[in-house]
């Protein structure tokens, strides 16, 4: 799936 | 961060903080029977060894940090308690829901959609799946016993605000930030979706004085 995931998000 | 986070996130605090309460409460009132659901609590514990296996690797803030040390070790508390600590007031008779069907749904759907294709992606997109339905066991043994005491309602609202306030947030990012994250959104809408009954009955019921009694 396109995108990312927020890395600073618990 | 935005506020809506910080307050999901406090939610989310004292929503374990009931829960402690609750069962401290529980064993000085020892021997009633407790309405927490074990499978629950260890899929909690689950989704926080899945979601931040980069706790050490990925240093964000301290607020990052300590919230994530504090989630993993809560939750891994928490399962100690009621598998070993208060086991007589656990009754898995009523915990019956099939947890391992959501685990392995969890899985298999981390498999196909996920944004990339590592063991920590997969292992992130899974414990997001798996939060989204993690509180059915729960839920399900609310329907079952028909009633819950006050305390754990609050735990459930606390629970159920939490999420519905990361919606907000998310929409707020993408607002702001055109933040898009699908994988999130979708399981945070359904997981704030499973409350919804349960949000209404509390604030028509329990919130009235009212005992949480299913109809």
């Amino acid at each position: 799936l396109a995108g990312a995931r927020s890395k600073d998000e618990l | 961060m935005n506020l809506f986070r910080l307050v999901a996130d406090l939610m989310h605090l004292v929503s374990i903080f009931i829960l402690l309460l609750k069962m401290q409460k529980t064993r000085s009132v020892a021997g009633r029977c407790s309405r927490i659901s074990f499978k629950t609590q260890a899929l909690y514990a689950t989704v926080f060894l899945t979601r931040y296996t980069d706790l050490f690797a990925n240093f964000q803030s301290l607020y990052n940090t300590t919230m994530k040390v504090f989630f993993i070790a809560s939750s891994l508390y928490i399962v100690f308690l009621m598998k070993f600590k208060f086991k007589a007031t656990n009754d898995p008779r009523l915990d019956t829901f099939k947890a391992q069907y959501v685990v392995g749904g969890a899985a298999a759907l981390a498999l196909i959609v996920n944004y990339a294709f590592t063991v920590q992606e997969v292992l992130w997109t899974f414990s997001i799946y798996l939060e989204a339905v993690a509180i059915l066991p729960q839920l399900f043994m609310l329907t079952k016993t028909g009633e819950a005491e006050v305390i754990t309602t609050h735990y459930l609202f606390a629970l159920g605000t939490y999420r519905g306030l990361y919606l907000v947030n998310w929409i707020y990012r993408y607002w702001t930030e055109y933040y898009v994250d699908w994988i999130v959104w979708i399981a945070g809408a359904v997981q704030t979706g499973l409350y919804c009954d349960f949000f209404y009955i509390y604030f028509t019921k329990v919130l009235k004085g009212a005992k949480f009694e299913l109809p």
